[in-house]
């Protein structure tokens, strides 16, 4: 599942 | 966040300031590639849509912005401002050779596709007749990926499951445009305006 949160690398 | 992600985006960010400063002071942007820095305005755009949808923290939030703001000022600076002094001869790289790789592989690896031109023509009922033939080889190139991935699984028997499955969903994506395209734009007024 796709986590924005996760996904917080500039 | 961790010590080296922190200091990564410090560095970027001085290498960032460090451009603006050096065209800015030297009122010259001579040796800079200009189309560099109009991919990195473009990359930073496509990437950091999710300033609109989702607040992850205060810092992610001001770095994107500065990241933003900061890649279209080094690009006015490059082609407005100090225009005269861009000697494009020089900035020759061929960007198609770098986009083309580029799109093929953000189709591959991806979570969600979600073109937004796809989304343009469902939201305006309509493109111009450009932007078609450019959906249509982006279509065109998914629906050859399908032949690619029967070809190496009956031959090579390879199969990536997250390639195809991707793919496959967004070579259905285009299903709709591929009729409007043979239907309006190759046979119709060359101009694609939905029904």
């Amino acid at each position: 599942e796709y986590n924005v949160y996760n996904h917080d690398e500039l | 966040m961790n010590i080296f992600r922190l200091s990564g985006d410090l560095c970027h960010l001085v290498a960032i300031i460090i451009l603006f400063l050096k065209i800015w002071k030297s009122k010259s942007c001579a040796g800079i590639s200009g189309k560099s820095q109009v991919l990195f305005a473009v990359v930073f755009t496509t990437r950091y849509l999710d300033l609109f949808t989702s607040f992850i923290s205060i810092y992610n939030t001001v770095m994107k912005v500065v990241y933003l703001a900061s890649a279209y000022a080094t690009v006015s600076l490059i082609y407005l401002r100090f225009r005269s002094t861009f000697d494009s001869e020089s900035d020759s790289f061929r960007v198609e050779f770098l986009l083309v790789p580029v799109a093929g592989l953000s189709f591959l690896e991806n979570y969600a596709f979600t073109p937004l031109e796809l989304f343009m023509i469902t939201k305006t009922g309509e493109a111009a007749s450009i932007t078609t033939h450019y959906l249509f080889f982006l279509g065109l190139y998914r629906a050859l990926y399908l032949g690619n991935w029967l070809w190496r699984y009956h031959v090579e028997e390879f199969f990536d499951q997250i390639a195809v499955v991707s793919g496959v969903v967004q070579t259905i994506f285009y299903c709709d445009f591929f009729y409007l395209y043979f239907t309006r734009v190759i046979r119709g007024s060359g101009k694609m305006s939905l029904p």
